[in-house]
């Protein structure tokens, strides 16, 4: 029967049973088109299901790749008025040579009070990593710059769109090198403010989760006429 | 004029019956989300030529009869689907990305011969 379940798993798209090691959220987005799925099934109307209404785009596969980098702790940091640093990584070996990317949104949750009563505003500085990292030096070059904007309390979740850079990705995944995330904090800071913003980036490195909704269109399970008319 | 056929008979005859998978029969509820479990069906009975007609058959499954009335090694007409239904599922795999997909021909709706 391990045989039998096998094949059907990778009818699936799955080597082998998934062992998660921790029950991971499900985002609100992916709960709704679910139900939203669900509903349509109990109605007969599974027409549609390469189309998502909600994010306006073709696709059938949505995947929230979880982000497999690590911070950093530079021995001199780049700038004085940085607050963190981290690698964001994000493996995209699961998708299949068949599927076509339509998005690809990183979305990084910076926790719901993190900057709560802060006196100066932080930066998110995101830059793609271009070189590969060598020797004892512990933090990879920054390559272009992504995004560069302020960030203003109380934060949630931030999204950006990285399509283009999760294709280039795809096409040449030796150059997935990953992402550099900056966190700095804008203008002059004194005595008493350099004292709580070492609370806050603490607290952000605590609450700092990264993410990549990435959704795809399988042309094989999804044929032109079934594709939502424009 | 119709003679009414038995209702034992009518009971072997094919159609669609209930089967809920319960992913926790399989052990799938460890990275399974949602659904918990799903109403597949399934089909069962006899396709009897005198019915095939009556029976959502295909014309397949009508030349087959034909044939096994002329050949009795040809098999009779089996009690396939004939029309299904996809589900979505939402899952963790081995990485614990959360995906969300669905799934082609997961529920049978309907029953017939072919």
């Amino acid at each position: 029967s391990q045989f039998q379940e096998s094949v059907f798993l990778q009818f699936l798209g799955l080597d082998k049973v998934p062992s998660p090691q921790t029950v991971q959220p499900v985002p609100s987005i992916l709960k709704k088109i679910f139900q939203d799925r669900e509903a349509a099934a109990t109605t007969g109307d599974s027409h549609g299901l390469c189309y998502i209404k909600d994010l306006g785009i073709q696709g059938n596969i949505l995947r929230l790749l979880l982000d497999q980098g690590r911070f950093l702790y530079p021995k001199k940091p780049s700038q004085a008025s940085s607050c963190l640093q981290k690698l964001l990584y994000f493996n995209l070996s699961s998708i299949t040579d068949k599927e076509e990317l339509t998005m690809a949104q990183l979305g990084l949750d910076l926790g719901p009070t993190t900057y709560y009563k802060l006196g100066p505003e932080l930066e998110l500085a995101l830059s793609l990593v271009e070189e590969p990292h060598v020797g004892d030096w512990p933090v990879p070059l920054p390559g272009k710059m992504l995004v560069l904007q302020s960030v203003p309390w109380p934060q949630g979740v931030v999204h950006f769109n990285l399509l283009r850079v999760a294709k280039g990705w795809r096409n040449n995944p030796w150059k997935n090198l990953g992402l550099l995330l900056e966190i700095l904090v804008k203008g002059n800071r004194d005595v008493g403010v350099n004292f709580q913003l070492q609370d806050t980036c603490a607290r952000l490195r605590r609450s700092l989760r990264a993410s990549l909704l990435v959704v795809t269109l399988h042309p094989e399970q999804c044929h032109p006429s079934s594709r939502k008319r424009r | 004029e119709a003679v009414p056929a038995p209702q034992a008979f009518c009971r072997n005859l094919c159609h669609r019956h209930q089967l809920f998978i319960n992913f926790r029969d399989l052990g799938w509820h460890k990275w399974i989300i949602a659904p918990k479990g799903f109403m597949a069906n399934y089909c069962h009975g006899e396709c009897p030529f005198s019915l095939t007609t009556s029976l959502n058959s295909s014309n397949y499954a009508f030349m087959q009869a034909l044939m096994r009335a002329v050949d009795p090694e040809v098999p009779q007409a089996a009690c396939i689907p004939t029309k299904l239904s996809p589900i979505s599922m939402l899952y963790q795999d081995n990485d614990d990305n959360v995906i969300l997909r669905h799934y082609e021909d997961m529920v049978v709706d309907e029953c017939g011969c072919g």
